[in-house]
This record gives C-alpha cells, structure tokens and sequence, in this order.
C-alpha cells in the first residue's frame, strides 16, 4: 500500500528538501497519508516542519541503531496526516557505524516493513551524496524523485546519479524507477534555464517521465524555513505554493492511469 | 610559503565550486602561482575549466591512492599561473578505501608536502559533508574560506561545520583559522538576504572576519561552466567577475597587514 519515494541528487542545493518538505504537505492537503523521512544530519526536513532537532532524543538514527522503532521515533507536523521521522546531527555517526553490519544497505527497509501500510507515501529527504545513507533510501524506494536545478553544474551530476542507481538495481536487486524528473529553481526566461531543459529532456528523452510541474525560484520557498513551516501554509498565494501544489495533483493523476 | 586554503561548507549549493573555481583564478591574473585541488568526486571545480573528466588517468584519487604524484596529475589550465589538481567520480571510491588506513585523515597533507612551496596559494574545493574527503582538506588547510548562501538553511549548518572544525582542532590537533566568512548568492534587497547577512555577524561577532565583498547572485557566474571557463574569462564586465576580482584583493590586502 505505502509507496516509498526518494527524493534523490547528489548536487547540492538542487532542491531536494524543500521538494521534500512541500510535497508531502500538499500531498497531505490532498488528503493522504504521509510520513517524510529525514535521512539527511544536516536536519534541514526537520527544521522545516519547526522541530528543536538538537533536543530531539528519538531520531531516524536512533531507529537505524535499533534503539528505537520507527513508530516510536514519528512526530506528527502541524499538517494534518502528515508525520515526520525527524533527523539531527547524531545521523553523521551512522555513515561509519553501518558500514560494519552485513547488509548495511538494506537496514532502513527493514525497519520500514513495520509501518509501509500506514500510510500512503512515504517520502525520504537524503543527503547531498552517494554514501551509505542515500544507498539505504534507494533500496529501501518504491520509485525516485529527481529534482534537477536548472544550472549547467546540476546536469552534470545526472550520468553519474544513473550509473550509481543502475549499480544498485544490478548488484542488490533493487530497483529504484524513476517516478519523474522535476526542473526546480526554473527560470524559463533565461536562456541557461531553457537550454537546461532541453538538455535534460535529449538525456532522458522518451525513456523517463519529466514532470510537466516545474518550480520557479520564488523567494517565499526560501522564507519558509526561517518560520519553521511549509511554504504552502507560510504563504498560500505564492507561486511556490502553487506550483508544489499542481505537482502532487500531477503525481496523483499519473497514478491513476 | 603556500598557503593552503579550503573553501567548506557542508550545505549543498552554497557556492563553494563557483568560489574555489573564480577566486583561484582572480589570484592567477594578480600574479600569484595558485593550484586549486578538486576533492569532490563531483568534479565540478574540473568541469569548470573545461576539462574532460572522465578520460583522465591521473586525478587526486590516483595521488591519494599513491599511484601518482601530486606533480604528475597536476594539469594547466587556460590561465597563466593557476594549476589543477583534477578530479572524478572514481575519488567516490576513497571514502570507503582511505578509512582503513592509519592516520587515513592526514593523507592529503602528506602528499601537499612535495609541491607546497612551489605555489603562493593552494586551493581546496570540497564536497557538501562532514566526510573523510573534508577532513583530510581540513587537516592540509592552514585556513579557510566559508561560503554562506544568504537564505535560512545555510545560515543553520553554521554551528555544526563550526563543531566539526574545533574536533578536528581538539583531537588531531590542526587548527585551521577562518580566513573569512563570504556572503554568496546575496541580494541585498530581499529581506532574507539581509536578515542572513544580520545572523551572520551576530553568530560569529567580532570573533571572526566576514569578507566586505559578498557574491550577488549573477547568471553569468552559471553560464560559465557550459563554455568550460571561469566567470572572469567568459564576461569580464559582469557583476560575478568584479566581486571575485575584489574578493582576491580585498585577501591579498589582508595579508599586507
Ligand atoms: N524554488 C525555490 N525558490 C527559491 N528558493 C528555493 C527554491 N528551492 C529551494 N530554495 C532554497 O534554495 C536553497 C537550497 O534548497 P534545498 O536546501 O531545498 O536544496 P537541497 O538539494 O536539499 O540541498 P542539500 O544538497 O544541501 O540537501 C535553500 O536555501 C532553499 O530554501
Ligand atoms: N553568485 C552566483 N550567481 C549565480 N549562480 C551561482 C552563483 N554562485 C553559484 N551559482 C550557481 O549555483 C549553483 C550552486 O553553486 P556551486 O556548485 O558553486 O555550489 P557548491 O557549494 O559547490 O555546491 P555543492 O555543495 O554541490 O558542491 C551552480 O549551478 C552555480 O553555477
Ligand atoms: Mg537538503
Ligand atoms: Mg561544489
């Protein structure tokens, strides 16, 4: 029933946590029920929901060090049917921790199976990186999310992000599909946005789903944050709001057909 | 001589590369001899001065792994005087293999202490963690730079990349003071921009020195590695240009006093 969806890149600053943190709330306002998973120590999920993360004693890392069950560690945020497994800066320790257990890849999918049919997303926020804890959300994925900045330096990454999850789909037999491609922080009044766009559409091509939702850079998605809550309830009429709004409605729509 | 210099932020996005990539090269066209090492497996500071990536055999990971020379993988670049130490996704690698070695955190500088004094500056751009590639960055650095997106959740990684600085002080004993704080991608005429800018002098106070010259957000600065320059080879009349050009003299005067 929960499908489990990364939101994945390792380029930093593409957009992944405020994807993250708007998606799930519009997702929520549509009435279903989410649980968004921080797996990134920098917290910033976490933060964007309002949380103290320093005081925070139950985390997803104290879940993944089996001190605490999923379910004990979910907070609830102050969208309705949305839910939270917060993160802090404890989670850094987890990347060598882990590494020494056999099957350290698949240890965030173990602790999932207790609580997937209770919901029905489960989105994971993860870290600008290939390391251990983004290995864990890709395998624990249902299907991926990649938000792509309009910026030369964010297309670059793709071919490697590629290759990294096609590994991961040989070598442990999990495959992550690609539920959508998503242009974020898009200006298409600039020529560097277009050209970007079109990159990623010949890289692509037929093969993967481009969201036809793009998200502009609007300066309340970056306010938000500094008041702990999602830009959707910050400020409804902004284009930001808008426009995460219309991409949960397209993402629900695809499921459909 | 040289002096060793890391540009860190563990926030993705916040313009370490782009910073690593035109500061370097300001330096050059001010007569200094500057090589600027890419430890990111991203290889963005690479790309950046149109270098193809992927069929080079000599990188920072074969000099890390001791299967080359610091002077032998060390390539030109288009500016006189600024030297590369290039990189690709085959340093993703390190992570895992450089742990299992002893001292594994001060391998960079080992291998720096050959070609230090050939340069008055080197360089370091690193990737957005707290990982194994950042701390041997820390551990070589005499200084370093910070990067700081003006929006919110760059403004919150602050505390704990300064933690993570004073451990690596603390318990490896290498200190590595702040050059200074640089406000990037800073709009002075968004209330968050300001604001940022605000929380940034009250949390470091008069403790540390924050650059007068901050990066406003120009799209030149991100055209520029589609055509494989930096921003100052690619459109010298452009806002990005000048404050990278005032950024290198606004250090070099510091250094006078
Ligand atoms: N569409 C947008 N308009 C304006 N600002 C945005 C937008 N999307 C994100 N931002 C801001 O840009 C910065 C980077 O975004 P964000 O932190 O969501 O990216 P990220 O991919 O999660 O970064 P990291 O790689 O560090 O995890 C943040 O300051 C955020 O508030
Ligand atoms: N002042 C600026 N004006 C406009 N665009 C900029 C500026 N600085 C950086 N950029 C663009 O913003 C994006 C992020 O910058 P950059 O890659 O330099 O950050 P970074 O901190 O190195 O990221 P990462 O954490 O992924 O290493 C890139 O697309 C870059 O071209
Ligand atoms: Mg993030
Ligand atoms: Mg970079």
């Amino acid at each position: 029933m929960g499908e489990i969806i990364s939101i994945i890149n390792q380029k930093g600053g593409c957009g992944k946590t405020t994807t993250a943190v708007n998606l799930s709330t519009a997702l929520a306002l549509l009435d279903k029920k989410v649980l968004l998973i921080d797996m990134d120590p920098q917290g910033n999920a976490t933060t964007g929901f309002g949380i103290q993360k320093a005081d925070l004693e139950k985390t997803i890392y104290t879940v993944l060090s089996r001190k605490d069950t999923t379910p004990e560690a979910i907070l609830p945020t102050m969208v309705e049917g949305l839910y939270i497994l917060p993160s802090n800066i404890a989670l850094s320790g987890a990347e060598v921790e882990l590494s020494r257990e056999i099957g350290y890849h698949s240890i965030l999918e173990e602790t999932l199976k207790e609580v997937k049919d209770l919901f029905d997303y489960i989105l994971i926020d993860v870290p600008p990186s290939l390391g251990i804890l983004t290995l864990n959300a890709l395998v624990a994925s249902d299907s991926v999310i990649i938000p792509i900045q309009a910026e030369y330096y964010s297309l670059e990454g793709m071919a490697d992000l590629i290759k990294t999850m096609n590994l991961i789909e040989e070598r442990l037999q999990s495959p992550s599909p690609i539920k959508g491609i998503l242009m974020t922080l898009y200006d298409s009044r600039t020529r560097l946005g277009r050209d970007v766009h079109q990159e990623v559409k010949n890289f692509f091509g037929e093969r993967e789903y481009i969201f036809k939702t793009t998200i502009p850079r609007n300066v309340r998605l970056a306010e938000a944050p500094s008041y702990g809550k999602p830009c959707i309830l910050y400020d409804q009429e902004s284009s930001g709001t808008i426009s995460y709004m219309k991409l949960a409605q397209e993402l629900l729509k695809r499921e459909e057909e």
